[in-house]
Parts: structure tokens; C-alpha cells; sequence
């Protein structure tokens, strides 16, 4: 574990307590992506296959835990919770993520460390985790103005990357065996992808302004 | 050292 892993990882766990905030506290989910909450389910729990017969540390399986707890919790009130659910913007949230999934499983059965099931469905985990926050993304053009804390959330998910990239690179340098190349190439992609998000949350937050995202 | 299958990190 190095500085930059356990960064990104508090940055990750943040944004996530942000969104429950922002659920919990205003007991609306407008602004927020189903497609993308359930993407994110999906990637914790075909990443996290090995939680019950691997184990690395206390700290791993609880942090494992948590993620696959909160997102299927966020995906249940987005979904069920009778309050919540009436804030969803259906109309908005079009994105087809289907093909998300379809294009990141092919990909995977590409594209993998070892051929075996435990290393594609994490190669798949890995490939869907970058383009999952697409559906997001597009919600936050269509809706125009972002509330706060939709707003820090999605930049709290998009710096988790960013620090885990620092992390890849430590790691090359001290860790002799480590080749992450799927992980590492993934996780560019996917923090590229928050690039003009982060450049108008910048913008926001230097005029001290409300985020706008160009339509 | 990173083993192939063996994944540490989230």
C-alpha cells in the first residue's frame, strides 16, 4: 500500500458518502445517473469475485465490502425508495448503457491476463469502471445547471483515478514483478474522459460560480 | 512482487 493507492481510495469512499449526502440530505437523486450507479454495481461486483475466497487484508475486504454495499444501496433508493425515486430524471438518464457492458465483456474476452473466469470478469470490471461515468456525464450536459454536490462528486470519482495512475507509477518504479497494463491504460482512459468535466468544475470554482456544463 | 490472478488493489 503506498500514499497514493490510499488516497485514491479515501477520494473514491468520499465521493460515494458525498452521493449518499446528497440522496440523504435533499431526499433527491436529480442530477444522477441510474445507468451509471447501476454500471458501478456491476463493476464492484464482478471485481470483487474473489471476496470471500481471497484474502489480502482487513482493510481490502472492508473497503470491498462498503463499495459493493453502497452502490447496490444507491441503486435500490434511485429505484425503490418511494421518495427518491419520484426525483429520478427517467427522461434525461437515455444513455444506452447496455452497450457499455456488451462492448467492455467483448473486450474482455480479449484483452486479459490469463484466460481463466476470475481474470476476465476483472478485465471486464476494469474496462466498464472507465466508461461507466459516460450515462453520468451526458445527464450532467442535459440537466445544464449541477447542484454542489452532484458536482463534488463526480469530481471526487474522477481524482480517485487520477491518484491510482500515481499509484501505477510508483508502483513501476519500485515494485520489480508489477505489470498492471490493462489497469493502468483503463484507468488513463477513464480519467481523460473526466477532462473537460474538471476544466469546467475549475472555471466554477474559480469564479466562484455555479457549474455549468456546456449543452 | 505482483503475480499474475493476484490482485491487491480496488
Amino acid at each position: 500500500m503506498n500514499i497514493f493507492r490510499f488516497a485514491g481510495d479515501m477520494t473514491h469512499l468520499i465521493s460515494i458518502l458525498v452521493l449518499l449526502l446528497k440522496i440523504y440530505a435533499t431526499k433527491s437523486c436529480s442530477g444522477i445517473s441510474l445507468k451509471t450507479q447501476e454500471l458501478y454495481a456491476l463493476v464492484f461486483l464482478t471485481r470483487y469475485l474473489d471476496l470471500f475466497t481471497g484474502f489480502i487484508s482487513i482493510y481490502n475486504t472492508v473497503m470491498k465490502l462498503i463499495f459493493i454495499a453502497s452502490s447496490l444501496a444507491i441503486v435500490w433508493c434511485m429505484r425503490v425508495h418511494p421518495i427518491v425515486r419520484r426525483s429520478y430524471d427517467k427522461d434525461l438518464d437515455t444513455f444506452r448503457h447496455y452497450f457499455l457492458v456488451a462492448a467492455s465483456f467483448i473486450l474482455a474476452l480479449l484483452l486479459y491476463e490469463k484466460f481463466a473466469f476470475k481474470e476476465i470478469f476483472w478485465a471486464f470490471s476494469i474496462y466498464l469502471e472507465a466508461i461507466a461515468i459516460l450515462p453520468q456525464l451526458v445527464l450532467l450536459q442535459r440537466s445544464g445547471n449541477v447542484d454542489n454536490l452532484t458536482g463534488h462528486y463526480v469530481f471526487f470519482l474522477g481524482a480517485y483515478r487520477a491518484l491510482y495512475i500515481l499509484n501505477w507509477i510508483y508502483r513501476y518504479f519500485t515494485d520489480i514483478h508489477f505489470s498492471r497494463w490493462i489497469a493502468c491504460v483503463s484507468g488513463l482512459v477513464q480519467t481523460a474522459l473526466y477532462a473537460d468535466f474538471f476544466y469546467y468544475y475549475y472555471i466554477s470554482w474559480r469564479n466562484n460560480a455555479k457549474l455549468k456544463l456546456p449543452a | 512482487g505482483e503475480m499474475v490472478g493476484k490482485h491487491d488493489e480496488l
